[in-house]
């Protein structure tokens, strides 16, 4: 049997809102450590990995390793049934599940629901656990305005670190520009610029599958960008308590 | 020109 609750049933929606233009169909990982998801857009370019620890659950029980196979569309259609400020239970009670049950809990509403599970043949990636030349740490907010406003210029963005801080630019069809982000320290966690530059880089991406990511920055008030020269970035959200959202994007190279 | 490579070029399948 199969047992998470949500004490913050809003977070799993939010989770839910932040990848759903990125992938379709996906594996959700369930075994004794929590809950995992990985999976690739259609174009294969970016990743999505998702990392939800038992203990930042309300009550989690697994007895045995599943995988649920789900369309995020229709659980995105399940969740809509539910209010932001609910506890969200998923469950399901058979070994081999055909179905995932929810249970969605507010002061003077329980209301349940089962969403068909499918099987999903999906191709997984050896995400190495590798040191990164470049870690950033910024608001979420700033890293969103910047990538669309300097997205509006090209379609390509580049980003360069150095011990000073970060540059994010552009060159299109109707000019150019950049964006230099400074380092500080501020007392507010929340606005606080970091650097750790081992080696600088200097990568392109497709600032629309940022623009993608960037739904996820209501998980969290900070994103870190790691990145190491001709690699894939991964930009992380940390969800407090429970785990993280990676988000990895291959980059784009001079031909 | 900027070409985009695929992430399977980076990760290896499982």
């Amino acid at each position: 049997m199969f047992e998470a609750k949500f004490e913050d049933g809003g977070l799993f929606k939010k989770i839910v809102e932040a990848i759903k233009e990125l992938v379709k169909n996906v594996n959700l990982e369930a075994n004794g450590t929590g809950i995992s998801l990985q999976a690739m857009d259609t174009s294969h370019v970016a990743l999505v990995a998702l990392q939800l620890n038992e203990k930042g659950f309300k009550k989690y029980r697994c007895e045995k390793s599943l995988t649920m196979g789900l369309s995020i569309e229709n659980l995105q259609k399940i969740l809509k049934c539910s209010g932001n400020d609910d506890q969200i239970t998923l469950r399901t009670q058979d070994e081999e599940p055909t179905t995932l049950s929810f249970t969605f809990e507010s002061k003077n509403r329980i209301s349940e629901f089962q969403l068909n599970l499918m099987s999903l043949d999906q191709e997984q990636l050896g995400v190495p656990d590798t040191e990164y030349s470049s870690v950033v740490r910024m608001p979420s907010n700033e890293f969103t305005k910047i990538c669309r406003e300097l997205g509006n210029i090209n379609e390509a963005i580049g980003i360069e670190t150095s011990k000073e801080g970060i540059k994010f630019y552009v060159k299109g069809d109707i000019g150019e520009g950049q964006v230099s982000v400074k380092i500080n320290d501020t007392e507010k966690p929340e606005e606080r610029v970091e650097c750790e530059v081992d080696e600088p880089v200097n990568l392109s991406f497709a600032v629309r599958y940022f623009n993608l990511f960037n739904k996820a920055s209501a998980l969290s008030s900070q994103v870190i960008l790691s990145m190491s020269q001709d690699q894939p970035l991964v930009i992380e959200y940390i969800i407090e308590e429970m785990g993280s959202l990676k988000l990895y994007l291959a980059p784009k190279i001079n031909d | 020109y900027l070409q985009q490579i695929p992430l399977s070029t980076f990760f290896p399948s499982r």
